[in-house]
């Protein structure tokens, strides 16, 4: 035995790194596993309507998956998927993916395939001038895809598939703005009328005449919003990071600059760096911005939006503001009366989700006439949101990142939720170009989110005004 | 990628839907 273990001749080989890789995601799954096990898990920071912390659950095939750095890969994909392709491999490329995933050329509004300069490019295609009709009923798909479930909400759960149901407060983020209620319920009806008036834009902000929490007729899921201090903390140390390093590679390219040469400071013009990062840090501090004013949103100056209420924007959204009925009695007191609770008499709460394929057209349009008053950015993971992991994960659209846009239509509330994906992360909205989605750092933020309102498009409406049919925005590779 | 609508609709509002359908932009999804 002696001799064995000192003569035998040790010989290391490397472990396969597919073996590796394996091994890594199988402890990975399995810690995650533990995790959800003990309610330590991905929807720590997301509560339903119970006050429960959000399980990930499913077989053990979704914790394998969830193992994986999905975020990571989502924005690895995106960047992949925006390089510049060679001029003669382009039609041969997107040929073979239109093949491969089912796309129809023919509706392309530039059918020149080397024009699209890369994947990103293509997969965000625009279609020809009608190529879509837009039904006359009140509310049509806003997207091509395949219509996974729907139904009415009963009992503030949604079933995500038969036997599977998710929080409608985790989804929406139920939160509540009782200052503003208190300001003007208790008061006569001329006070409370002056006050909407005085408040509209503070109304319309915290949604006084229409929260959520008045819609479903509770207060939950405060602590779905971000810690402040938290957010704050980490997105100040991130910018100080990153604007030292930049201070440090100019540092190292100052010799050869005659000005700090000869003593002069640099100049203080603002570069594209700067305003990355600034747009970066005013992303990230939308939410401590929120709960450190009296929660009141962020407000959105340059986003994009029309003038409000010009002639022009009034004009194109008549058909909007009638269904709202603004213009046949003062817009603030419509369509709800103060005080009001919960749904309007007679009315139901509706749901449904359609699927977008790779091959389909990525962009989603408004379904109905409706206002958007304020946006919610859900920060998460990014599964698969496939038809495979809707049958398995539950509470896969309220783990994963999207954008909850909120507003009312002439029936009462409305909302749309772009839920993002692996090879989707990244959301577009066309009137909000603050938004950013995917980035780095929004593991760590993971279950919380950040608002914004858009009363500023049009005070009149209150909101940004949205046709049928209108474009919205769209879905990113990566 | 998915896109979930919520909203409040009148009783009667009914989809005109069928599970796992093929839809496009602009194609009714339901009315009142």
């Amino acid at each position: 035995l002696s001799k064995s273990w000192t003569g035998t001749q040790i010989k290391w080989y490397p472990i396969p790194i597919l073996l590796g890789a394996v091994v890594l995601v199988g402890v990975q799954a399995r810690r995650n596993y533990v995790a959800e096990r003990d309610g330590k898990g991905v929807g720590t920071k997301i509560v339903d309507e119970n006050g429960q912390v959000v399980r990930m659950q499913g077989p053990w095939t979704v914790y394998v998956i969830g193992a994986l750095p999905l975020n990571a890969i989502s924005r690895a994909w995106g960047w992949a998927n925006n390089l510049t392709l060679p001029v003669w491999f382009r039609p041969f490329g997107f040929k073979l993916y239109a093949y491969i995933f089912g796309c129809n050329l023919d509706e392309m509004k530039d059918p020149d395939l080397t024009h699209y300069k890369s994947l990103g490019e293509f997969f965000y295609r625009e279609l020809k001038e009608g190529a879509r009709k837009i039904d006359d009923s009140i509310l049509v798909s806003p997207a091509d895809g395949k219509v996974l479930h729907f139904g009415e909400i009963a009992g503030r759960r949604v079933e995500q598939v038969k036997g599977i149901t998710y929080s409608l407060d985790a989804l929406l983020g139920v939160t509540s703005a009782p200052e503003a209620t208190e300001s003007v319920v208790g008061k006569s009806e001329e006070e409370t009328q002056h006050a909407r008036i005085d408040d509209r834009q503070f109304a319309s902000v915290n949604g006084i005449d229409y929260t959520l929490d008045e819609l479903l007729g509770d207060e939950k899921s405060k602590s779905a919003m971000p810690d402040p201090d938290e957010v704050k903390k980490r997105k100040s140390k991130w910018t100080r990071f990153v604007k030292a390093s930049y201070w440090k590679s100019w540092v190292k390219r100052a010799p050869s600059d005659p000005a700090n040469a000869t003593g002069v400071a640099p100049s203080t013009k603002p570069t594209d760096f700067d305003s990355a990062a600034d747009a970066d840090a005013d992303d990230g501090e939308e939410g401590s911005a929120d709960a450190t004013t009296k929660k009141q949103p962020k407000q959105i100056d340059d986003a994009g939006m029309p003038e409000p209420d010009t002639p022009e924007v009034l004009g194109r959204y008549a058909n909007v503001a009638y269904e709202m009925g603004v213009g046949a009695l003062p817009p603030l007191l419509q369509p709800h009366s103060p005080g009001q609770k919960g749904l309007k008499e007679g009315n139901k709460l509706f749901f449904c989700v359609i699927y977008l394929a790779p091959g389909d057209y990525h962009r989603f349009h408004s379904p109905t006439n409706w206002v958007a008053e304020r946006r919610r950015h859900f920060r998460g993971e990014l599964y698969s949101v496939s038809p495979y992991m809707a049958n398995r994960l539950s509470n896969l659209f309220v783990l994963n990142e999207r954008v909850a846009l909120l507003g009312r239509w002439r029936h009462g509330f409305f909302g749309m939720v772009p839920v993002g994906a692996t090879n989707v992360g990244s959301i577009r909205i066309n009137f909000d170009k603050a938004l950013r989605t995917n980035v780095r750092m929004q593991r760590y933020l993971a279950g919380t989110y950040s608002e914004a309102s858009y009363s500023g498009a049009s005070k009149l409406l209150g909101g940004q005004p949205l046709g049928a049919g209108d474009e919205m925005g769209g879905f990113l590779l990566g | 990628s998915t896109i979930v609508l919520v909203f409040e609709a009148p009783s009667d509002f009914r989809f005109d839907l069928k599970p796992d359908q093929k839809i496009k932009v602009g194609e009714r999804l339901g009315d009142i």
